[in-house]
């Protein structure tokens, strides 16, 4: 299953629609401190179906949603898709029928999370299957965050297991 | 569970030796289950000797070394389990300049050895260099992100500019 | 006690407003004593605002952001009671060209209002470039670090070495 | 009270005695990863006074003493001094009668530390406040060890407080 494109509305900074292709090799990320590099892994970590607000460096999970600057309303809700190529035919039953799979994640004020997976509603739960088959996830070791190099070292050696069962 | 565990960590353990001492130009490291002699209960040990040094503990190692250490051991899980995406967000910041070109030397292996994609974020100018295709993230507008794609010679510009 | 630490709070306070508008080319930021009335138990909370963004919380600035707030702070006490000695390991490892500029900027201004000698750790050739005088750590022999003094030119060459 | 120069024999990776030049100023201090810069930072904070071995990145206090290589053997002890200028006058009134002041702290392996100042032994406490009283010491906010920049960002309200006693 290969990662094609991200896409994103509302999430952060990325108050308009945006779009990452995501193509083979070696695609590097640039620009200045504070112009959204970082928020990009958490975009990509959160449609993978991430709970926790704190690993997205906010409170709430609401601090996802675009907040406004001094110049532009803040947003009600916020969208990520990510568009993944399944023409090897490796995803879950339910979904291996076509070509493409898209991944949907939307959350609004007051509402909470949905997602999507080709356009059919389902859980939390089944797209955190369909990325944990595909050997990765919100917590797969291969999402370094920024700052997170060392953790690696720091963590305790229990903790560090968890990484060995990604790789089974 | 306990057979597919003990074949991983076998196989991770391989692989992270290797890459160390790529990445360090000699030494030695290895990794040891311990606390328990059930790998589904054990924690995960990492031993490592830069060369010409004692083994010592991890905390010991400097910044840089810590941060080749945990490359080596993220590539090593990799290999044994390759995953389609990986995102690296400034993890050469710590790494002198010898250090950022093994480390580019390594995601180049890296791309031949498996079909991962990499998205790496970066502020070093060799890094940026040694990317495929790079996309630039600007905030024209005070606080609203836009993504651009660049070639490299704008992207010195960009870096730049604040 | 009380008095002094409100009076060194409104004197650390006033050096942060301000570092951090020199340091961030504008925006806004401020100190408040939280939790308790009584300033022996109350807390610290930084509010800090980008150019052009919303306040929000620390916790959502960006790894560069949160390390010139926090250069901000650390001169704001300076100014307010100068340590002799100031060591940064590293500080202007997060930061990109142009905030490494205005980070050295403030540096050469702090040593016009202080007396503190600063050892400033770094990888980064601008930072470098800006400094009086550079000290070397070799390890010609595996293991054992020397110190030697270092002239600008043979420091880009220390750099490349590794 | 100006600091003029740190020397070190014995301390980590620094076997061989080691004079560092303390000036006013700027002075950088560079080199390869792992070539003992951040030992530097670690040296003067244990010559102040440090008492805790985890903020020097160790498990026990003996970790500072050099632990040998493949070539050369471990030491058995560490020696690390700070050089001051007192032309001011400043120090505290048992110290004040001269020119310099020295600060010595020395471990040995097996009998624990012990502090000298201008050749007199004292207790670790007096060396603290020595340093206390000059705007300095080893938890000094104006010394920022490798990768902690953040950590003043990330600490409770209640923890930053601390800054501002120094500051008091
Ligand atoms: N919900 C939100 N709405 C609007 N802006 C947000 C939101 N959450 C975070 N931000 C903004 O995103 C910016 C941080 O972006 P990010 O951490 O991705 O920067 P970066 O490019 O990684 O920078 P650096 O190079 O310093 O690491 C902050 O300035 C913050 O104000
Ligand atoms: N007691 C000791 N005896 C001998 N060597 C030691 C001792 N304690 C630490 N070291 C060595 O010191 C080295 C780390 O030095 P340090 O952290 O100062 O490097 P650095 O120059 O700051 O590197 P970086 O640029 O990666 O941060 C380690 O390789 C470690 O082996
Ligand atoms: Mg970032
Ligand atoms: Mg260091």
């Amino acid at each position: 299953m290969r990662f094609q494109r991200l896409r994103l509305a509302g999430f952060k900074s990325f108050v308009d629609a945006t779009e990452l292709r995501i193509e083979d090799g070696l695609t590097g990320v640039v620009g200045p401190n504070g112009c959204g590099k970082s928020n990009l892994l958490e975009a990509i970590r959160w449609v993978m179906g991430e709970s926790s607000p704190k690993s997205l460096r906010g409170g709430g999970m609401e601090d996802v949603i675009f907040a406004g600057t001094q110049s532009r309303p803040s947003r009600d809700f916020s969208d990520v898709t990510l568009l993944l190529d399944n023409e090897g035919r490796r995803a879950p039953a339910q979904f291996n029928d076509s070509d493409q799979i898209e991944v949907t994640r939307r959350i609004e004020r007051g509402l909470g999370s949905a997602y999507r997976i080709n356009g059919k509603d389902v859980r939390q739960k089944d797209v955190q299957l369909l990325f944990a088959d595909a050997a990765t996830g919100a917590h797969s070791p291969a999402l370094v965050s920024q700052g997170r190099i060392g953790a690696i070292i720091a963590a305790k050696p229990q903790e560090r297991r968890a990484m060995l069962e990604e790789a089974a | 569970g306990r057979v597919r565990l003990l074949a991983a960590f076998e196989a991770v353990n391989t692989h992270f030796r290797e890459l160390f001492t790529t990445l360090f130009n000699g030494g030695a490291a290895h990794l040891e289950l311990i606390e328990s002699d059930d790998p589904l209960e054990a924690g995960l040990e990492i031993m490592a000797q830069p060369p010409g040094k004692k083994l010592q503990s991890l905390t010991l190692l400097s910044g840089g070394e810590q941060a080749l250490t945990a490359v080596a051991l993220i590539f090593g899980v990799f290999l044994t389990n390759p995953a389609p995406i990986c995102v690296l967000d400034e993890v050469d910041a710590p790494l002198d300049d010898a250090n950022v070109e093994r480390f580019c030397d390594l995601l180049d292996r890296m791309t031949e050895l498996t079909d991962t994609r990499f998205l790496i974020v970066t502020h070093n100018a060799v890094t940026m260099s040694r990317m495929h295709r790079l996309f630039g993230v600007t905030m024209a507008e005070q606080g609203v992100s836009q993504l651009v794609s660049v070639d490299l010679e704008r992207a010195s510009l960009l870096l730049a500019a604040a």
